[in-house]
């Protein structure tokens, strides 16, 4: 499971929540307008959200943020 | 088995419910209005309510609430 | 294996029976009309059982309770 | 492998046949028309039998009962 | 791998055979018409032998005994 | 791995062979007309052969012997 | 990984090759005309043989022999 | 992973080349006009060289030899 | 799950982020106009960030950076 | 995975490259004109070079060489 | 995982980057005009860079590189 997700303006946050009985954000990469994230779920990261205009490419097609 | 949430209004949950015997709410993430969560079925969640305007992708297509 | 219940009216009750040799009712997650439940089958829920007016969406496709 | 039961009347069973050498029968699950049953084969359930009016859904697509 | 039997008559027979290296008759399920009997393969069953009218839905579609 | 055989005629034979260096036949199953047989590869028998008027359904589609 | 020999004539030959670093006939199964013949690989079978007219069935679709 | 050879000449040669540091011939079996030969790769086989005219089928499709 | 990345101008970067509790960058490969890298996710990377005018392939088709 | 190559001329040659932190040639095999060489990727070969007028086949379709 | 590179001019690289925490070079492998490499991903090689003018086929289909 993996998805790519590519800004459409600057300061869109690519947040990492934590895997466990907590649920906290314990990483926020920003990416400035064109630039592309491609993430997976792993041990550490069982939720991500995110904020600011941008398109996010998953196994269920696309769908867009802000 | 995972599930993207985009929120069409300010004040869309997502909740988490405890997997196991007990079945009771453990996380309820908050998302504004074009905020999107990507979630997992974890050790931990082994179901998931949403409340508010939102859209849901899952394998099975879109499906809205609120 | 996982299934999605809309909710169509107050009142819906999703219900989860036990697995193992005895089949009780072990929770009721009680829905109003708009909200979203997804659950799974899990080690402690073999069965469900839907009351009420809803709409199941599974890898069968749609079908309404109620 | 799972099945989804939709009872067309009151008083449709969904009866669980045990597993293993002895077939008996474990459970009779109730259905009232318009309530629906999820259920799938366990390690106490290796057959189903279903009375009454209903509509069953599977990988094969549905078929009536009664 | 499983298999739906529906019965078109009274008495149709759904016959389970023993796995191993004798093969022996285990049990016979008797349907009456219009019943619905949900299989699989088990531990103790790796052949069925169906005697009487019914329609057999399996994953290469369906056929009909009798 | 499973087959449906559906005997045309009476005296319709499916037989088992070995598994194993040896290849003998272990059993042999007579079917009448319009009775039906679903059978697996199974830690006993690698290879079957079948006598007789029938159709035999797989993965493969229908076959007609005989 | 399964075949579905028919035989088109009498004396077809369907020949099992030994597994390992020797090559040999461990088996010859002779069908009659329309007999069938269903066969696996195996633990002692890694390649099969086949003389004769007949139709062989095979994951590739379908193919004559002799 | 397997392959139908059909021979559609006398003389045609199905070569089995050994597995592991080096690459010998351990097999080569002759077929006549056709004749088929069903092979998979082995713990002792994991290249295969045909010579003479022949079809070859495979899950790419066909292709004729020589 | 792998990717592949097509630079369209000089000075493209395909940055490796860690997987773990923390999030750093461990390896940006500079890509020239026309060069291609292959990629995987890793023991070590869990997490690309791309910048620069770039095609990437994945599963879920082609979509451009910068 | 395995890749079929069918010579279109004689001299083509199949080049396995060697598993592991270093690649070398460790095998060279020539086809002549019309022959046909079926090859896996295996514990000892991790790479294939091929020389001369060739069809490969693959899951990804034909390609030709030289 | 595996990829087809076949080389459209003389001088294309196929250059393997180390798996694990460092990224380096650690094989490049030329090839001239028309002449084909496949290759796997593997326990030494987590990343390809290609240089050169060449058509790489991968399950996304083609890319030119060059
Ligand atoms: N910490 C939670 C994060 C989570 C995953 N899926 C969720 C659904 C709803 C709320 C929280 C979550 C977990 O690992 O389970
Ligand atoms: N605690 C329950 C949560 C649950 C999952 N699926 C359900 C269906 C119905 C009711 C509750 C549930 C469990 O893990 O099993
Ligand atoms: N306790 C039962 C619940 C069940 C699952 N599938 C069923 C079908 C019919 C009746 C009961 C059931 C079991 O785990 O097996
Ligand atoms: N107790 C039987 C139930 C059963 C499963 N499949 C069957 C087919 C026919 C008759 C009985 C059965 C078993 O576990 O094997
Ligand atoms: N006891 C046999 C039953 C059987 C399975 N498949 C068969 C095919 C032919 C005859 C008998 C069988 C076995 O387990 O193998
Ligand atoms: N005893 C043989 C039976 C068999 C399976 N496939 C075959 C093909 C040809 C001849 C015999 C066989 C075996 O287990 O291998
Ligand atoms: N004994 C050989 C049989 C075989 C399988 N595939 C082959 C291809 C060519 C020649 C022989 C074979 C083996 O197990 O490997
Ligand atoms: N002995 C070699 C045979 C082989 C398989 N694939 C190849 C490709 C090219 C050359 C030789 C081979 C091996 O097992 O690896
Ligand atoms: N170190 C993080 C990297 C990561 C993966 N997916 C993410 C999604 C959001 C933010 C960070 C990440 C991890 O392994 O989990
Ligand atoms: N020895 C190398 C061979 C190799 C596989 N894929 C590659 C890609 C590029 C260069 C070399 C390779 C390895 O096993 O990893
Ligand atoms: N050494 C790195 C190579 C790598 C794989 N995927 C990457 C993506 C970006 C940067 C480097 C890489 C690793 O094994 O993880």
């Amino acid at each position: 499971d993996h998805f790519i997700i590519k800004a459409l303006e600057d300061g869109v946050q690519v947040i990492g929540l934590t895997r466990g009985q907590n649920t906290k954000f314990h990483h926020a990469e920003k990416l400035d307008e064109g630039e592309l994230l491609v993430v997976q779920f792993t041990e550490h990261t069982s939720a991500m959200k995110i904020k600011g205009k941008a398109i996010i490419q998953s196994s269920f097609g696309e769908v867009r943020s802000g």
